[in-house]
């Protein structure tokens, strides 16, 4: 799966996800990345998100719109709301994986309970980083 | 100047370190890097947020490496499924698309559905006469295959298991 957020000069935001599956899947089986909500969400108000791992925890936790919510409705701070989700919901129904999100403020965020995450970050205020594992 | 930025992913998993040569690890730095200069560009110029999610995902989706559009990993009878989803945060429309084979770019098509369809999401051969009808670029099955991508295939199949791009089988042992 691939996934990318942004926000533009202008103070928008717009998320968008992409994947091929999983290997050797069958019935049609479809995964979070194509569900608005699940692994794809965006919302000036809040934030936009892009989720990756295993599809079928991360539409039960309604993910993307839940990091959304945390900050709407919670007040939560976009790195809280991601961490919560993250590191808190997602394992408790064994849903490995991560997200990237960013807000209306510009703050940017790459979580993931995994190993690793193929990952990259830019920002106009100079700082841009590609990465693939936990501890780089 | 307000604050503006993008961030990309490429798939999470267990990805072991060990797992991955120096010149395959460049490889994917690479994809990376390109697909965040892409849509980087995009914002540089002032273009919008949902122009530079889209450009950067294409260029991932051209990329053998990520589990997207070229390199869709194969589904139970060998062919590909691939699904994708936009939203723009200004205005809640949404796109998505699930179910196609023989779509370039999946996240093109999704970004049509938002713009020029009255629905959120089209799948299977529905969406592809969508695609079609505006005139979206296709690709044949020998565009989506992949050597590494097939033997990937052949060996959750003989297991008899699915699994995702980026992690080891459930049942594999380490160390």
């Amino acid at each position: 799966t691939v996934g990318a957020v942004a926000i533009d000069l202008h103070g928008n935001l717009a998320a968008a996800t992409s994947t091929g599956g999983m290997t050797n899947k069958k019935f049609g089986r479809v995964g979070d990345s194509s569900i608005i909500g699940a692994g794809n969400y965006a919302n000036n108000v809040t934030c936009a998100v892009s989720c990756t791992g295993h599809g079928e925890p991360f539409l039960r936790a309604v993910t993307a719109h839940d990091v959304s919510c945390l900050m709407e409705y919670k007040g939560l701070s976009l790195r809280d709301a991601c961490r919560e989700v993250v590191h808190k919901k997602l394992p408790r129904i064994h849903g490995e994986g991560g997200l990237i999100a960013t807000d209306a403020a510009g703050n940017i965020e790459l979580v993931f309970n995994s190993d690793g995450m193929y990952r990259g970050m830019q920002h106009s205020d100079g700082r841009r980083e590609v990465a693939i594992y936990k501890e780089d | 100047m307000k604050p503006f930025g993008i961030a990309i992913h490429g798939g999470a998993g267990t990805i072991p370190r060990d797992s991955l040569s120096a010149e395959r690890e460049a490889l994917y730095l690479e994809g990376l890097d390109r697909a965040l200069s892409a849509g980087y560009e995009v914002l540089l110029r002032g273009g919008s947020a949902l122009e530079a999610v889209r450009e950067a995902v294409v260029e991932l989706e051209n990329n053998p490496l990520f589990n997207a559009g070229r390199g869709s990993v194969f589904n139970h009878i060998g062919s590909h499924d691939m699904d994708a989803a936009i939203m723009c945060g200004r205005t809640l429309e949404a796109g998505a698309v699930s179910g196609i084979s023989q779509i370039k770019n999946p996240i093109v098509l999704a970004e049509t559905i938002l713009k020029h369809s009255d629905h959120v999401m089209l799948i299977g051969q529905g969406a592809e006469e969508f695609a079609r009808l505006h005139h979206l670029e296709f690709a044949d099955a020998g565009y989506f295959y992949d050597e590494f991508r097939h033997q990937q295939w052949k060996e959750a199949l003989a297991a008899g298991r699915t699994q995702l791009d980026h992690s080891l089988p459930a049942n594999e042992k380490m160390g």
